[in-house]
């Protein structure tokens, strides 16, 4: 009998492996976890989701997504060890167990299946999905350029050779589309945590427009408190603030278009690298990575509890 | 499959805009195949450049000659690749 038992969460995995790990996760927890596709990859690759959730019809949620940039292997790796987290302290901790009493979990954690299929087969360091693109040699779009919210602007790029390229227009991507349109169409997602590594922040709207998000305060002092409940587990340092503020303009972002669209709860990680690294962060990090992730996690998911809207 | 033997990624310390405004001209020469891993975003903050073994002379040229402060972060990328694909198999053995 196949167990999560016996998947070594302290190393990289394969997309199969990966896929593989998700039907395990919900077969050692039929009550909690299941399975769900919301769409298909440019190249036919099933879009997978997994929903924690203890009942009810269309409670408030909240969506998790790592691995939209493909390179950033850790935050596949945290992805996979936050799932399983979840489902085994449910019943466990009181935060997760109150959260999830009352609201449901999306996960995708592995939001560019090309890519990330890509960087294990041809190249370690491939960022972007693999859609072709019209009239040009290079390949692919930065997903997180492709959103509704400010989209095309001069905190992305329209050289489809570029690592920040938009695409041709709004969702041109199916792994976009696929959440854009099961995020509306689900129509109570409260929060929304895109994960990405490696530059240590925690950052929310605004990416395209220096103008303060409405909740700008809320959200500055919700990342201050989760900022300083990671560092307190092995010292990790992160900057937190708006997109705009802390790093440059971003145009296009998964975070910019769920606020705009709604959701207020919308945070970006960037993960660490604690050394020298970057993208090529051993994998005896993972776990350290993945532990100090969870709290911040928490902090945001039970801040999202305790304040409906 | 791609290999970047050779490639180093370079950490730059950016002073000031000037040294900004200039990292940014990097990435717009596409011959250079510079392919930033960190942007600059401010003076003070690091930003990280992986650049290929045939452009890397260029850059580090380009660097010193406008007084831009950086250091070695990765000496060989395919290096690191190599481990991390040996972790893997290692860790698929056990």
């Amino acid at each position: 009998e196949r167990s999560t038992g016996t998947f070594d969460f302290a190393s990289y995995h394969t997309i199969d492996e990966i896929y593989n790990w998700l039907d395990t996760l919900v077969e050692n927890h039929p009550h909690l976890v299941s399975k769900i596709q919301i769409g298909q990859s440019y190249e036919n690759r099933p879009l997978y989701v997994l929903k924690f959730s203890t009942g009810g019809s269309n409670r408030s949620a909240i969506w998790l997504d790592t691995g939209i940039h493909s390179r950033e292997w850790i935050t596949q790796a945290t992805g996979i060890w936050t799932a399983n987290k979840i489902a085994e302290e449910y019943g466990q901790d009181p935060s997760i167990t109150a959260i999830l009493d009352s609201m449901d979990i999306f996960f995708e954690i592995v939001t560019n299946p090309d890519g990330f299929a890509f960087t294990h087969s041809s190249n370690r360091l491939w960022r972007k999905t693999r859609s072709l693109n019209a009239g040009s040699s290079c390949v692919g779009v930065d997903a997180n350029r492709n959103w509704d919210a400010g989209f095309g602007g001069s905190g992305s790029s329209s050289n489809p050779c570029s690592e920040t390229y938009h695409g041709p227009y709004p969702n041109s991507e199916s792994e976009v589309k696929a959440i854009v349109d099961f995020i509306l169409g689900h129509g109570n997602v409260k929060s929304v945590i895109s994960i990405h590594s490696y530059s240590q922040m925690l950052l929310f709207p605004y990416g395209y427009k220096t103008e303060p998000a409405p909740d700008y305060q809320e959200l500055n002092e919700l990342a201050k408190k989760a900022v300083s409940d990671l560092a307190a587990v092995y010292g990790t340092k992160y900057t937190y603030g708006s997109i705009v503020d802390t790093i440059y303009q971003a145009d296009g972002t998964t975070v910019d278009w769920a606020y705009d669209n709604g959701v207020k709860y919308s945070f970006t990680f960037e993960l660490r690298d604690t050394g020298r690294y970057g993208f090529l962060l051993p994998s005896s990090q993972i776990i350290p990575t993945a532990t100090e992730t969870w709290p911040a996690l928490l902090d945001i998911m039970l801040h999202v509890l305790e304040h409906p809207y | 499959e791609e290999l970047f033997v050779g490639h180093q990624v370079l950490r730059v310390t950016a002073d000031n805009e000037e040294h900004i405004a200039l990292l940014q001209g990097l990435a717009e020469q596409a011959e250079l195949q510079v392919d930033f891993w960190r942007h600059p975003t401010s003076p003070g903050n690091p930003a990280d450049l992986r650049v290929p073994f045939s452009s890397l002379q260029a850059v580090k040229i380009f660097l010193e000659s406008n007084g831009i402060p950086y250091s070695i972060m990765i000496q060989d990328v395919q290096e690191l690749l190599d481990e991390e694909k040996k972790t893997m198999l290692k860790s698929r053995r056990m």
